[in-house]
């Protein structure tokens, strides 16, 4: 039965697309297999990788076409659901639905499917805000990683985070658990950088990860359509991912 | 009567935020009178000031509070409108009026108010999306600003910004003019920056204006609560802003 992973922040640039890419990518290439599927109606997952599915996520969860069919083969072991602007129109519908079928159309749409059992991790790359869509991925995950960059107005979103988690744990009943928050961009030159990972340090403890440096390489593969080991597998980019990965490998989901 | 202007990009962390904030601020030490509107549920701009409203945008929109009641002065010259997370239900609120109506909410409680006669701007700092809340900001706006980091998958945002905006033009009938494109985080040691303000220069020619450089110094003055000018006046960060207030105020909105 699938791990079922939300990448998560509403604050904008933190890096969740990037993380969500290199994540899956680096969990696939160590065998498993792997879904991705975009949850933002920008597309960059498909941007980066290079893929555009003959139908999104929108068919998924408007028409209930089965996720089966829509997912696209990337690389050996991994699987993507591309979106697009149709998941504009598709928050709108999700609206129009009843309060108490709305935020968990993704969930029903996937477990009819029986995704869970053709996957072994199934990681959701969210769009910066706070939406039905995100709520759709919260209700379905059963954690989230939350990538944030080292500055203010980053952790002012850390917050407001954690609150809709919350939120969405009193209205659906089920929490889904913080695996770990991902320090992005992480200049240590800087001094405000080095404070924001101490303030993330204290309050998450153990689940503030090692960060993720700066590092032009994580910017540049998108353009060649690679992930960061494929396009620059020495760089500080690749081992911050890889350790990324080896820690969700071995760091099975436990209450 | 004002000049409406939004800053808008739906890729996230953008500097939409920082250049909202530090370009009303800017255009406000100058001696006009101007109105900053956060239209983002982060609620970043009260955040970037340390100013809430004893009311949000969301009254304005969805009870049809009066504008100039919730408007909150911080600055001289410098009124300020906050947002919190009564934005997400106000977006919820627009996605079930009538499809007609939807994008008009925030010109028509704006006009009634007759806000414009107040003012000499009105910034929009918009959030990282393709939504009805943007849509209703680019409905009630003159001109937009797109504020974009000069890496690959911020390329192609900028081309979803653009469509988007045409398409408000096919149903709204008047075209918001793209006042500028604003490089921003820009580090003139990396190749793809370079590339990508060479990209943005041959798309956009004279409305492609001069970068703002990646400064600590903006990342930082939030922290302090200050605009970039109080903070670090004789920093890049307030150079670059200094100069891009100037370009504004001389540049008259011209068809
Ligand atoms: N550690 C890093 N160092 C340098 N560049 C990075 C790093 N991480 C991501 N980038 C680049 O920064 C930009 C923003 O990252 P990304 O798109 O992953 O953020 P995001 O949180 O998904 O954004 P959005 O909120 O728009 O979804 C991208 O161009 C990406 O390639
Ligand atoms: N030129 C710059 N150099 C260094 N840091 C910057 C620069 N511009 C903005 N920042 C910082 O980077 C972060 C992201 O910028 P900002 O919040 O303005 O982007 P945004 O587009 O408004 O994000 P969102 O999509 O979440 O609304 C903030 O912490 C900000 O202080
Ligand atoms: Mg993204
Ligand atoms: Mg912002």
């Amino acid at each position: 039965r699938a791990r079922v992973i939300a990448v998560l922040n509403q604050k904008g640039g933190t890096g969740k697309t990037t993380t969500s890419v290199n994540l899956a990518a680096g969990v696939a290439e160590k065998g498993f297999d792997v879904l991705l599927i975009d949850m933002d109606a920008q597309g960059n997952v498909g941007a980066s990788l290079g893929v555009k599915g003959e139908h999104t996520l929108a068919s998924v969860l408007v028409e209930g076409r089965n996720p089966m069919d829509v997912a696209v083969p990337v690389r050996g072991h991994l699987d993507v659901i591309t979106a697009d602007e149709s998941l504009a129109a598709a928050e709108v519908w999700l609206a129009r639905q009843d309060d108490a079928i709305a935020p968990h159309v993704l969930a029903s749409r996937m477990t009819a499917a029986m995704v869970q059992r053709s996957y072994q991790y199934i990681v959701i790359d969210c769009g910066p805000s706070l939406n039905l869509l995100n709520r759709n991925a919260l209700t379905y995950a059963d954690e989230v990683i939350i990538p944030v960059t080292c500055d203010y107005l980053a952790l002012v979103g850390v917050r407001q985070v954690l609150r809709t988690i919350r939120e969405i744990d009193k209205h659906v009943g089920h929490a889904v658990r913080i695996a770990g928050v991902v320090p992005t961009f992480f200049d240590p030159r800087t001094r405000l950088a080095r404070e924001s990972i101490a303030t993330l340090q204290g309050h998450f403890k153990e689940r503030c990860l090692e960060p993720i440096r700066i590092n032009t390489r994580l910017a540049e593969a998108p353009t060649h359509r690679k992930t960061i080991f494929e396009h620059a597998p020495e760089s500080h980019g690749a081992e911050d991912y890889h350790r990324l990965v080896d820690w969700l490998v071995t760091h099975q989901a436990a209450e």
